[in-house]
């Protein structure tokens, strides 16, 4: 899991998957 | 080779720039008070897990209560490792026509230390179970397509714990 | 001649048409990029941040309840919102403390024609997907796979009608012999275009643009020369700044919160070949192209919806 410092009180966070032969960051940003 | 003549460009009152001049120099009183969206391009800055300074039995501990709060589940440490915890989590969702639907998270968090004082806590996605028992179909896809998993379920809960142990702290 | 120009181009029409049916939407995609996910419990205001933020116009919305997918998030939702609020300015603080879960409420609120939600699997033939893009009014088409274990969806990336376009223009060399004038292919919009003067009240600007579903409003001066353009994407920049005091202002004001790294809007004339304009779109990430004559009169407009659909479905 890869995260950011929260900023405007809101959270982010990511990883970096496989799909099929390619590599999607996936990044959600959430409410804290 | 160089496209003959092409009519193609890029109209010149429109750059931000020169816009911003023509109002100005029009004498429109507001016009000054407004400036420009600073699309600062504040890289995002990652960090792997997150980080802490505590005293390492302190972050256990605040991770443990984070934990039982929030519902979640966990194998009993082994002495050997205090620093690994085997979460599941169920995350339950509506389903459709009551499939099987896998709905027990299995989440590995693990503190490291990095230097002294300084330590990381890591998430690691550890596979689904399903609160009935009931066992998983074998994947039936070959491996190369294995691949297609939806990290946003795991994202989801670690920003819940991630949150919990905000408030908390 | 007049009729090799004609077959040339109907032959490479028919091998790019036959190059988008051999990829699939998956073949588009970089070997690594992000996705930027927003979970439908966050706050618009701060999703407008994050947007501006990674300097993208749109983003995929997760909703965390259900595990599910819930549509794209749009410079439509963000015009809905300022009608809305225009509309109710004693509901500043409802629009203050609105959740992206809230949008679809808004839509409803002010009559608003829902944005589709059509989507595809990354598999299907790209031309697929191509056609489905015509028909969408995001003009962006979500790629949805499925996780393999909990059948729970995944979003992997969202197609555009740019992306696309820059693909063909990268990928098929037949571009280069679409050489016939765009003015014989039908494809100009043109008529009753909606337009605007910098005078003109950026509310009404956006009225224009909500009404004829259009992502774009060219301004003219008195003599009918395009002298530059609101975007549905200047939307963001206007409610960055703190919309509720600014919508009194005239389109030439709100152009002034437009950031200094904004590419320009680009123009053509009617003798201008789709060789050259697909040629625009691999250098530059161009929206659109305004067709002037030689006076800088504006004649009409081409979309990248336009150029697409012509591709696909022309001749």
């Amino acid at each position: 899991l890869a995260t950011s410092s929260i900023k405007h009180n809101t959270l982010c966070v990511a990883s970096i998957v496989r799909y099929k032969r390619k590599y999607v960051t996936q990044i959600l940003y959430a409410p804290l | 080779a160089k496209e003959e003549n092409s009519t193609v460009a890029i109209l010149p009152t429109s750059l931000p720039q020169i816009h911003r001049a023509n109002l100005l120099a029009s004498g429109l009183p507001t016009a000054a008070s407004i400036s420009p969206l600073v699309n600062k391009k504040s890289k995002t800055k990652w960090h792997f897990g997150i980080r802490s300074r505590s005293y390492p039995l302190d972050v256990m501990g605040e991770i443990y209560i984070a934990l039982k709060n929030l519902g979640a589940e966990w194998a009993k440490p082994s002495e050997e490792d205090l620093w690994t915890i085997r979460v599941r989590w169920k995350y339950d969702v509506s389903q459709k026509n009551n499939e099987v639907v896998p709905d027990l998270m299995k989440i590995v968090i693990q503190l490291f230390q990095i230097e002294t004082n300084n330590y990381l806590v890591d998430f690691k996605f550890d596979g689904w179970e399903n609160s009935r028992g009931i066992p998983l179909p074998l994947s039936k896809i070959t491996d190369d397509e294995m691949c297609t998993f939806s990290a946003y379920p795991f994202l989801h809960l670690t920003t819940r714990l991630i949150m919990e142990l905000a408030v908390n702290s | 001649s007049i009729e090799a120009l004609d077959m040339e181009q109907k032959l490479s029409l028919t091998a790019i048409r036959q190059f988008l049916k051999s990829k699939t939407s998956y073949d588009v995609l970089p070997v690594s990029f992000r996705l930027i996910v927003l979970d439908t419990s966050l706050l618009v205001k701060k999703a407008l941040n994050v947007l501006l933020q990674n300097n993208i116009v749109s983003a995929p919305l997760w909703d965390a309840k259900t595990s599910r997918f819930a549509g794209l998030l749009t410079s439509d939702d963000f015009i809905n919102v300022i009608q809305y609020y225009f509309s109710n300015p004693d509901k500043f603080d409802l629009v203050d403390k609105l959740q992206l879960g809230g949008l679809r409420d808004i839509e409803r609120a002010i009559g608003a024609v829902p944005l589709d939600t059509e989507s595809i699997h990354p598999s299907r033939p790209l031309y697929e997907a191509c056609v489905m893009m015509l028909n969408s009014r995001s003009r962006r088409i979500p790629l949805i796979d499925q996780d393999e274990e909990t059948s729970r969806e995944i979003v992997v990336s969202v197609l555009t009608q740019y992306r696309i376009l820059k693909f063909i223009a990268l990928n098929c060399r037949e571009t280069h012999f679409l050489k016939k004038p765009i003015s014989e292919l039908n494809i100009i919009a043109k008529g009753n275009l909606r337009s605007c003067q910098m005078s003109t009240p950026v509310i009404d600007v956006i009225q224009l643009l909500s009404q004829g579903n259009v992502s774009s409003i060219p301004i003219v001066d008195d003599d009918g020369r395009l002298i530059n353009v609101y975007e549905a994407v200047d939307v963001l920049g206007l409610i960055k700044g703190g919309i509720y005091n600014d919508l009194s202002l005239s389109v030439g004001e709100a152009l002034m919160r437009r950031s200094d790294d904004f590419e320009g809007v680009y123009t053509c004339t009617e003798h201008d070949k789709l060789s050259t304009l697909l040629d625009t779109t691999r250098k530059s990430s161009v929206h659109r192209f305004f067709v002037v004559d030689q006076s800088g009169k504006l004649e009409g407009v081409l979309s990248l919806g336009d150029i697409l659909r012509y591709i696909l479905l022309g001749e």
